[in-house]
Parts: C-alpha cells; sequence; structure tokens
C-alpha cells in the first residue's frame, strides 16, 4: 500500500540525511495516486494532499529516522480526524421520529432501511417501516418481505403519492404506538429535479430527524456530485455506506464526507438484515490507503 | 476543453483531470495523456481541438478492436447476465426481452435470483409488462434447477432467446463466485456451445472496484460483454476503458434510465463525446 510507495521515495535517503522539497513532493504525488486509486475524488485528493503536505515539511518529518513512515502516519490521523469526529449516533427526537433514506438507484435503501429497524428493534425501540417507493416492480413487497423477517411492521399504501403515503404513515405511528418511523424512498438521479422535489416535499411535511444518504462504497468520482446535491437539496443529517464487505477501496466515503461534512452513521456489511455496523474513520482510513 | 488552445502543462493536466474525473483511473489517464503527447509531437500537432480528435480516435480504436454485438445465431440463444449487486441486472434484462420481442423474436426469462427478497417478484412484474413468459420456482429454491428448468423450456418451446437474471453477488465472495460458475457448468452442460452471451452488467457510477469486478467474474464464468448502466446520471464509466484494455471484454449495451425503453447499443464515439462533453 502506501507505506511501501514511499519506502521507495525516502529509500534513497539512506545515509543522505536531510530531506528535500523534492523528496516531500515525491512524497505528496505517491499519495496522491494512492489516494485516486482509492476512488477518492480528484478535487478532495487536491485539497486533502495541501493538507497534508503542511504537516509533511513540520519538524516531524524533517528530523524523523523514517520519514516516509511518519508521513504514513500524517496522512492515516488527517484522514480518520476528517471522516470521524463528529458523533455518528442517530439523533432522534419527538415520537414518532422520523428517518429518511435516500439516495441513487441500486445503492442500499430499502436493505438499509430494514437493517435499521432491525438494529432499533434490538434497542427495544418500536419502529416502522414506510414504503415510498412507488415506482420500482414489486418494491412494495421487498420491503414487506424484509419487514416480515424481521418482525418490524410495514406501513403501505400502494400506488398512492409518496407525499400522501408518509404523511398517512405518522397517523398511523401515532395511532399504533410506534416510535420510529424509518422511510425507503425511490432510488433516484440528483438530476431529477421533479424527483428531487418529491423528497423535499416529503421532508417539508414531516420534518424528519434524520435524512440519511445511502451511498455505495463502490462509487467512484461521482460520489461528490452525489453526496454534494442531495445534501444542497435536503440538507442531510448522515450517510450510510454500503456493501462495505465488497474489496472496492471506498474512497467514496471520504469524498462524501469532505464535500457535505455529515457524518458516516452506519456502514452496511453483507445482505443479511443483521449486517449493519457503526463506521469506524480509522479502519476506514486503513482501507483506503490500502 | 476549448478548441484553439496552446498544447502547454496546464493543457495536458485539464485533459489528465478531465479522464480522472470521469473514473478511466489515474495510471490509464496518465498513460493515455502520455501516448497522446508523443503522437501529437510526431504528427507536429499544434492545434488542442486536432489533440481532441486524436484522442477520441484512440479510445474509439480501442473499443472497435471488439465485438460490441449481442450474438443472436442460435437457437435458443442463451444469454447469462451476471455483476454485483444493484447494479442493474433484472432491469437490464427486461429491456433486453422487450427489445428482442419487438423484433418478433420468441423471448423466455428465467427468475435465476432465488435468494434476494421479491427478486422474482420484480422480474414477473416486469415479464408481464413485456409479454414474455418466466420460468420460475419457489423463494429460496436452487438457481441450478431453475436454469435447468428453464433450458429444457427454452427448447421445447423452440424459444430464440432465454435471459437469464442472477442473484447480485460481490466479486470477493468466494462461496457466490462458485456458485454462479456451477451455473455456468449446467448451461454448458445442457446445450453445448452456451452461454452465447455473458453479460457483466455494471453501474456507470462505479470506481476502480469495476476493473476487480470484470476480473473475477471473467475467471468465473468468462464475459462475453458489459452492460453498462445508469449513464443517464452524472457519471461517465471511464473504468470501462482499463476493463476494455486489460481485459479484452468490450461494452455491448448501455442503460439510460430505468424503462424498459432505456437500452442503447453502446457507440464508442457517442461514450467518448459524452466523456469529454
Ligand atoms: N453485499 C452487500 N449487499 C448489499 C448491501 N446493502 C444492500 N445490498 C444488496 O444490494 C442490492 C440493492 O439493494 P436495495 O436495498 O434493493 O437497494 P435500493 O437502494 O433500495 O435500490 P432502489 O430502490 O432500486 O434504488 C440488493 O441485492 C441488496 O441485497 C451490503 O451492505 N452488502
Ligand atoms: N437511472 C437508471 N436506473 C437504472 C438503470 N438500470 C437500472 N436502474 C435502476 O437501478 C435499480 C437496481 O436495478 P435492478 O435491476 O434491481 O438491479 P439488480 O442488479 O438486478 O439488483 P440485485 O438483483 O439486487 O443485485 C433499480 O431502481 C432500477 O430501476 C439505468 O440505466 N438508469
Ligand atoms: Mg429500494
Ligand atoms: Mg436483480
Amino acid at each position: 500500500g502506501l507505506s511501501d510507495r514511499l519506502q521507495d521515495v525516502f529509500r534513497k535517503l539512506k545515509g543522505k540525511g536531510k530531506i528535500t522539497e523534492d523528496d516531500v513532493k515525491s512524497a505528496m504525488r505517491e499519495v496522491r495516486l494512492a489516494l485516486l486509486e482509492a476512488d477518492v475524488n480528484f478535487k478532495v485528493v487536491k485539497d486533502f494532499t495541501s493538507k497534508v503536505r503542511e504537516r509533511a515539511v513540520g519538524q516531524e518529518v524533517l528530523t524523523s529516522l523514517t520519514p516516509g513512515q511518519q508521513i504514513v502516519k500524517i496522512v492515516h490521523d488527517e484522514m480518520t480526524d476528517l471522516m470521524g469526529g463528529s458523533e455518528s449516533k442517530l439523533v432522534l427526537g419527538k415520537s414518532p421520529a422520523v428517518i429518511m433514506a435516500v439516495g441513487l438507484q441500486g445503492a442500499g435503501k430499502t436493505t438499509s432501511a430494514a437493517k435499521l429497524a432491525n438494529n432499533l428493534l434490538k434497542q427495544g425501540r418500536r419502529p416502522l417501516l414506510v414504503a415510498c417507493d412507488i415506482y420500482r416492480p414489486a418494491a412494495i413487497k421487498q420491503l414487506q418481505v424484509l419487514g416480515e423477517q424481521i418482525n418490524v411492521p410495514v406501513f403501505a399504501m400502494g400506488q398512492n403519492k409518496p407525499l400522501d403515503i408518509a404523511k398517512a404513515s405518522v397517523e398511523f405511528a401515532k395511532s399504533n404506538n410506534r416510535d420510529i418511523i424509518i422511510i425507503d424512498t425511490a432510488g433516484r438521479l440528483h438530476i431529477d429535479e421533479e424527483l428531487m422535489d418529491e423528497l423535499k416535499d416529503i421532508k417539508s411535511a414531516l420534518n424528519p430527524d434524520e435524512i440519511l444518504l445511502v451511498v455505495d462504497a463502490m462509487t467512484g468520482q461521482d460520489a461528490v456530485n452525489i453526496a454534494e446535491a442531495f445534501n444542497v437539496d435536503l440538507g442531510l443529517t448522515g450517510l450510510i455506506l454500503t456493501k462495505l464487505d465488497g474489496d472496492s477501496r471506498g474512497g467514496a466515503a471520504l469524498s462524501a464526507k469532505a464535500v457535505t461534512g455529515c457524518p458516516i452513521k452506519f456502514v452496511g456489511m453483507g445482505e443479511k438484515l443483521d449486517a449493519l455496523e457503526v463506521f469506524h474513520p480509522d479502519r476506514m482510513a486503513s482501507r483506503i490507503l490500502g | 476543453i476549448k478548441s484553439n488552445r496552446k498544447l502547454d502543462d496546464d493543457f495536458w493536466e485539464e485533459l489528465e483531470e478531465i479522464l480522472i474525473y470521469a473514473d478511466v483511473g489515474v495510471n490509464t489517464s496518465l498513460n493515455l495523456v502520455s501516448n497522446i503527447q508523443k503522437k501529437a509531437k510526431k504528427q507536429k500537432l499544434y492545434d488542442s481541438s486536432e489533440v481532441m480528435d486524436l484522442i477520441k480516435e484512440e479510445v474509439t480504436n480501442l473499443f472497435n478492436n471488439y465485438d460490441n454485438s449481442i450474438n443472436l445465431t442460435s437457437s435458443p440463444t442463451i444469454i447469462l447476465v451476471v455483476g454485483v449487486n444493484g447494479a442493474g441486472k433484472t432491469t437490464s434484462i427486461a429491456k433486453m426481452a422487450h427489445r428482442y420481442k419487438k423484433e418478433n423474436k420468441k423471448v423466455i426469462l428465467a427468475a435465476g435470483d432465488t435468494f434476494r427478497a421479491a427478486a422474482i417478484d420484480q422480474l414477473q412484474v416486469w415479464a408481464s409488462r413485456v409479454g414474455v413468459e418466466l420460468i420460475k420456482h419457489q423463494e429460496g429454491s436452487d438457481p441450478g434447477a431453475v436454469v435447468f428448468d428453464a433450458i429444457s423450456a427454452a427448447k421445447a418451446r423452440k424459444a430464440d432467446i432465454l435471459i437469464i437474471d442472477t442473484a447480485g453477488r460481490l466479486q470477493n465472495k468466494t462461496n457466490l463466485m462458485k456458485e454462479i460458475g456451477k451455473v455456468r457448468n449446467i448451461i454448458e452442460r445442457e446445450l453445448p456451445g452456451a452461454p452465447h452471451e455473458v453479460l457483466l452488467v455494471v453501474d456507470a457510477t462505479t470506481g476502480q472496484n469495476a476493473i476487480s469486478q470484470a476480473r473475477i467474474f471473467k475467471e468465473a464464468t468468462s464475459v462475453s460483454g458489459i452492460i453498462l448502466t445508469k449513464l443517464d446520471g452524472t457519471a461517465k464509466g471511464g473504468i470501462v476503458l482499463a476493463v476494455a484494455e486489460e481485459l479484452e471484454i468490450p461494452v455491448k449495451l448501455i442503460g439510460i434510465g430505468e424503462g424498459m425503453e432505456d437500452l442503447r447499443d453502446f457507440s464508442p464515439t457517442d461514450f467518448i463525446e459524452a466523456l469529454f462533453g
């Protein structure tokens, strides 16, 4: 990974003693390449590397016997800071609390919504899944099957306007003593104005406690466009990174966090409904760096 | 990139940026640009629009080395559709079924995803909408059994085309890749020469992981072509360049939306135009 590559850069230093501007430049190039290969967005890589460079020309590196390792540590620490920091728990207020799962087609919203419900049920809460995807064939059925598997009720109103379904679900939750509503929405493109408006309408009507963008861990450069658009339109409160049980480096995590400032609250680690874990920024940093 | 620009460092850097932003990948992008730089020098090109034409030609030639068409000459033609979770396999199969039905072909579908919640229901809705028959078993049954049945049905009913849907799977899941390899073996055994096409469905928003997907699926089932989906978004799908170059797998079809009509043949020129557009 990055450690080996930086070792090569500084190998020729053995005996030379002092690190030059050029050595740091070569090291920063290796950092940039490693991050781009890990699918971190180009602009995010530029900003991130310049931050690292500031520290790389500081005493901790220039006086170190193992400058390569020192830089790797700086990169790792800076990345962990960037992706961590703020609380990664759900912030749920009034009852029924409302969580919305949004994102692009196929990202893993429906599965993640059910996983969230499963987690909350195990924590002693009374979640309600809401089927607001009226477009995808058998989407409602998919959510119902998942709800059944984990013993969580699913509120569905068939082919009705998603906004009406969402509003009705609040009434249903209140009269059926459910204290958390999890709304599964249809996958959509961030450039589809009509469908983005649909989400804005649901947000205005329900004033959700959490609006979570579900992002596929294998997403490439486009992660920045997606995250930014959803955040500008809706004001996200968090991200869920899915399919992290795959072998993608997951640079999209850094991109999405960097451009929105939103914490990654959960990661999907499999297709089963117990495969939702809390996000660990340091582990993610190690993964991205390879 | 505006035309009539000087071929200075800024120009070459900007070219690299465009490619990287399009998910072409950093190594492929740098190699491509350095090759173009050499050629531009050799051909004494000084105008940026000439360089853009050169790069478009270079990429188009790469893709035109391969067979971009779907082979429908066998009867029945068996098309196996594979790929990672959520890429767009089931929807792409509906689109293909619709296209071939419009061409008056007799199409049968097989519900090979017996695992995911409501996967069979989803394909059944599509089959009904398109007006083609779907061979399916119970949820949780053996995918191999469904495939076996579907091939018998295709032969018996003299279908022109059988398209097989499979469960999404991440390529690093060894047991799941073994399973799909077994499915391919069943197809080979039941109809010599089949599967005639094994199409890997790749989401255009995918980054460098698409190369690992292509490599491992190629090892498991051999892949004859890619269906690149969700090109109606803002992602350019540039990873297919490296996949074509390193693994010699062509893109055959593209998905440009969620409806049954939203399928197009892959056009290298359109693709490269959109990439630089
Ligand atoms: N391996 C793995 N698969 C996942 C994970 N999350 C979701 N999936 C799978 O990804 C595919 C898509 O998941 P869905 O939940 O249907 O995605 P979606 O965002 O609701 O899709 P649309 O509603 O069509 O936009 C399914 O095959 C899921 O089983 C994960 O963390 N790991
Ligand atoms: N915008 C757009 N959406 C697409 C395209 N192709 C598929 N989709 C959507 O992507 C989502 C996933 O499609 P599926 O066909 O269920 O994907 P899959 O590969 O069969 O998923 P699994 O079986 O769960 O692995 C659905 O919401 C589709 O409507 C496309 O070309 N453009
Ligand atoms: Mg869904
Ligand atoms: Mg499917």
